[in-house]
């Protein structure tokens, strides 16, 4: 994919953060 | 549209179908949604990302989305 490691773990944690941000809106909604 | 205006739904969907490793570029989004304005843009990533629709990949001008189809 041409990324080096610390890229991919860089864009996994964005990710998690990312995940746990959207749960916190929809729970928020509700 | 699911609490998003127009825009913020534009520029979703396409991140949305972005499948590249790194995402999609504030610049590439601006290519394609030629009727938007560059803070338009920046505006809609910037909700988006706070909502936890998108996330920055491999520098803050990239974005890929927690749920890419």
């Amino acid at each position: 994919s041409g990324l080096t490691e610390e890229q991919k773990r860089r864009i996994e944690e964005n990710r998690q953060k990312a995940l746990a941000r959207r749960a916190e809106r929809l729970a928020a909604q509700r | 549209v699911n609490g998003l205006t127009v825009h913020q739904s534009q520029v979703l969907n396409l991140i949305k179908n972005c499948h590249v490793p790194e995402g999609m570029s504030l610049q590439e989004l601006k290519a394609q949604l030629h009727n938007m304005s560059m803070s338009t843009i920046k505006q809609a990533v910037e909700f988006l990302s706070s909502e936890g629709h998108i996330y920055s990949t491999v520098d803050d001008d990239h974005y890929k989305s927690t749920d890419a189809e």
